[in-house]
């Protein structure tokens, strides 16, 4: 049977005129690594579940993506990770949302969808899950990156900035008593 | 957000994703990219869909399921399906992202309504693509 592959990173404002030419070629060059590792694990007769693993595990261990290392930073400076996988011979599935210690959280769905009677599991159970089941598990701030805190920081000072002007506007005429 | 969708020798098809979810989000704020059906579906009889972009929109049009429910009940191609999907659907709600779609042929697809998706594959004839931008 044929064999095929295909990937994301990410959709946004991205532009020639927001990238270098040394982020463009790293990017490309990530995601070349990991279409390949996937499509040499297809060609070496594995299951499309390890194929679709193997390439997001790549991705989640870069820090050019928000998946795993690189993950962006939650308002209260941590960062909360998700994932999941489907089987589309069976349409078992897994997942894991707001979890904060998987390493490679893709790597947590899959144990889901396959060591659980459950779909989804969420927050510290499913950290505590992950453990149980022998996952690479990280301190939090494993996942912590300058260009993402320095992303939390502009868009802090835009929120609080927005935040003023509405309480602004609603109250303009507060002088009048 | 990162994903990926495989079609195997035994002609099974799978689909993952994995997020950081969005900057300075509160309240325990999840996206689509857990959500079955939003951002992650895989079904042999139709296709394997990942998707990328504001979750809020494609939970409430459960996208990733759209697009194979489409291929499944009115016999389109991943490529309309994705299209009226990404292109229709969601950008008539201002929704914006995109998807990765590959079916049981190995046909892929990766529409998008942004301005780029970081994207790439290797089709049924092994010719690698990878692409940043429109």
């Amino acid at each position: 049977n044929d064999i095929a592959i295909a990937i994301h990173g990410g959709a946004g404002t991205i532009t020639r005129q927001s990238m270098t030419a040394e982020q463009e070629a790293a990017y490309r060059a990530k995601l070349e690594e990991a279409v390949k590792a996937g499509y040499a694990r297809l060609q070496q007769g594995a299951s499309s579940l390890e194929a679709v693993q193997t390439a997001i595990n790549v991705m989640e261990d870069s820090e050019l993506f928000n998946a795993g290392k690189g993950a962006v930073f939650t308002w209260d400076e941590i960062h909360e990770l998700d994932a999941s996988i489907m089987d589309g011979r069976t349409r078992a599935a897994g997942s894991v949302a707001g979890v904060t210690q998987i390493k490679n959280p893709i790597n947590a769905a899959r144990a889901v969808m396959e060591q659980s009677v459950h779909v989804m599991l969420s927050g510290s159970g499913a950290d505590a899950f992950a453990r149980e089941q022998g996952l690479d598990m990280v301190d939090n701030s494993y996942f912590d990156t300058p260009r993402r805190r320095e992303a939390l920081r502009k868009a802090k000072a835009k929120m609080i900035k927005n935040d003023h002007a509405s309480l602004w506007q609603q109250h303009r005429d507060y002088k009048m008593g | 957000t990162v994903g990926a969708v495989a079609l195997d020798k035994q002609g099974n098809l799978a689909a993952g994703t994995s997020t950081g979810g969005m900057t300075a989000k509160r309240w325990g704020r999840i996206g689509d990219a857990p959500i079955i059906g939003a951002g992650t579906f895989a079904d042999n009889t139709s296709c394997a869909v990942s998707a990328t972009g504001h979750g809020e929109y494609f939970i409430r049009y459960q996208v990733a399921a759209d697009i194979c429910a489409r291929v499944k009940y009115q016999g389109k191609t991943i490529e309309q399906a994705g299209n009226e999907v990404i292109n229709g659907v969601l950008n008539a709600d201002a929704g914006e992202g995109g998807v990765i779609i590959l079916d049981s042929k190995g046909n892929i697809s990766m529409p998008f309504n942004s301005e780029g998706m970081y994207r790439a594959s290797i089709d049924k004839n092994g010719k690698v693509s990878v692409q940043i931008y429109r």
